[in-house]
């Protein structure tokens, strides 16, 4: 299993941390502050408490070994460039670094780093699918074309199987799954609704109105689709 | 078109504003900073100076009549949630707030707002797919057990059709799309290399080595196809 750095543990930092860990990486979890350490200790693989830029003392706890790492600070400009500098001169095979702006993507940029992150800027662009995005579940830009989006089978869809609705010949669109609501028996004989999702759909599946389709096709194409399910 | 009130324009909210305004949205950017508000003012459809938890200033310029609000505000918690809480006494339609951590998050639902956005901890767990996915160009959680991905055609693919192929009933996963690398002649003569990409991918057409395929499908027969792609 991979062993992956994770240099600082602030609210980005410590979730990529856990996240890694929960997958099962082998993770080292690196911070100068003792709170945070002691918090992450029981959920890494190992918890430092050390100062990233400080290279005897990253050296004596072999992060030079690492097959990638991670410089999670924010806005701590001066310690996220040293730290990285430093991984830079360890030649650690794989390393990400989080930038907050653009200037300090340059100078990352400069010094041979290509992972850049930049939180805010990825994020701004995201939450603007979820707030333009109307009746629409989930909306992923697959390309600046293309997008996957999740809506509700149409009124005029219900009963409706995929095999006779014919999307993909009709609308260019393409069903990649198919989230059902279906009703299941609880031990005290309650019915309670759970959430299935299929990603091969069944084409002879009568549609029902609860289901959510999940598609995918041009963003010109799908919103042709979602005007004329209306 | 819908407007949308833009509060806090920090790294985060300048990129949601901007986005927004280039999307055709009616932006309304709102922040203390008149820095800020200068640079912006030219990109979105009103650039407003003021104090987003001051009730006069904020109903003196309308703020109550947009059809969306986003409170974009990070690390300032007490001026997030008082202009939150300012929006819900305004009635408007749908408000989206960043949270920072979990606390606010609760307060926040405990006022009745439920859009909430913690990025740090959205791109926390976004990152680690793109940390652990090797030679897998890009990574999308659809659920928690299925994913899209884009992934190099294996060798053994090239030169065969999708019909060919049959991956659906092989692996059971769906091809959502084909990225290729096709070359255009530039009119200086020069071979151009351009990525174009379908979805709604042609089952009779000779994959290429240098082409990706966009497929979904479960995590666990997504890893059985890329196991047996090598
Ligand atoms: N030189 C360093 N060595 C180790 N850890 C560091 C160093 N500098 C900062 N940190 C740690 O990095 C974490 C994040 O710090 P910082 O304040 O820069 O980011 P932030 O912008 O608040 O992060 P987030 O947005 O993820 O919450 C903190 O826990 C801090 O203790
Ligand atoms: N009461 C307020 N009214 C209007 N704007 C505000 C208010 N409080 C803060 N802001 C603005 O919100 C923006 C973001 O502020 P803040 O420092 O809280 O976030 P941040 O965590 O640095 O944001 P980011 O991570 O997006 O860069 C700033 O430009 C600030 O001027």
């Amino acid at each position: 299993m991979k062993s992956i750095a994770v240099i600082g543990l602030g609210q980005f930092g410590y979730q990529v941390a856990t996240t890694l860990a929960q997958k099962g990486f082998d993770v080292v979890a690196l911070d100068t502050n003792m709170e945070i350490i002691s918090e992450i200790k029981d959920i890494v693989s190992q918890a430092v408490m050390i100062d990233a830029t400080d290279e005897k003392a990253m050296r004596s706890v072999n992060i030079d070994n690492v097959d990638k790492a991670i410089v999670a600070i924010g806005s701590n400009l001066q310690s996220s460039l040293l730290s990285a500098a430093l991984l830079v001169r360890m030649n650690i095979e794989e390393i990400y670094v989080r930038a907050i702006n653009a200037l300090q993507e340059n100078i990352l940029r400069s010094m041979g780093i290509n992972n850049i992150i930049n939180i805010e800027k990825e994020m701004g662009i995201q939450i603007t699918n979820t707030i333009s995005a109307e009746g629409i579940g989930r909306y992923i830009e697959i390309s600046d074309q293309h997008s996957l989006m999740e809506i509700k089978v149409p009124k005029s869809f219900a009963g409706k199987t995929l095999k006779d609705l014919d999307l993909r010949s009709k609308y260019k669109i393409n069903i990649v799954g198919i989230k059902t609501n279906s009703p299941e028996v609880t031990d005290d004989g309650d019915i309670k609704y759970k959430l299935k999702m299929t990603v091969v759909p069944d084409p002879e599946y009568p549609l029902s109105s609860n289901d959510m389709l999940i598609v995918t096709g041009t963003d010109s194409n799908l919103n042709l689709f979602l005007s004329h399910g209306k």
